[in-house]
């Protein structure tokens, strides 16, 4: 799709915060 | 599976299964499961993102999972 950069940028943002948070939750299960 | 409701598995199924970079609508999740109420999808949709299974996109109404690419 044709998305802008700033766009793809706070799109890979938070995927990266996700991430982030599925980590926690995991280590929180541990 | 891993301790997820049957909507929230049903959900998140969709939503790892859409390629497109925006992800998924929220209007598409709807239309695609008739069963589940909004409130109810609105509900299992930001238990999946505070869980860290999947984020928003291009504004607060599409979805990408993070087990996905």
């Amino acid at each position: 799709a044709g998305l802008t950069e700033e766009q793809k940028r706070k799109i890979e943002e938070n995927r990266q915060k996700a991430l982030a948070r599925r980590a926690e939750r995991l280590a929180a299960q541990q | 599976s891993g301790g997820l409701t049957l909507h929230q598995t049903q959900i998140l199924k969709l939503i790892q299964n859409c390629t497109s970079s925006e992800g998924i609508s929220l209007e598409d999740l709807k239309n695609r499961l008739p069963s589940i109420n909004l409130p109810t999808l609105k509900k299992a949709v930001e238990f999946l993102s505070s869980e860290g299974h999947i984020y928003s996109t291009i504004d607060d109404e599409h979805f990408k999972s993070t087990d996905a690419e």
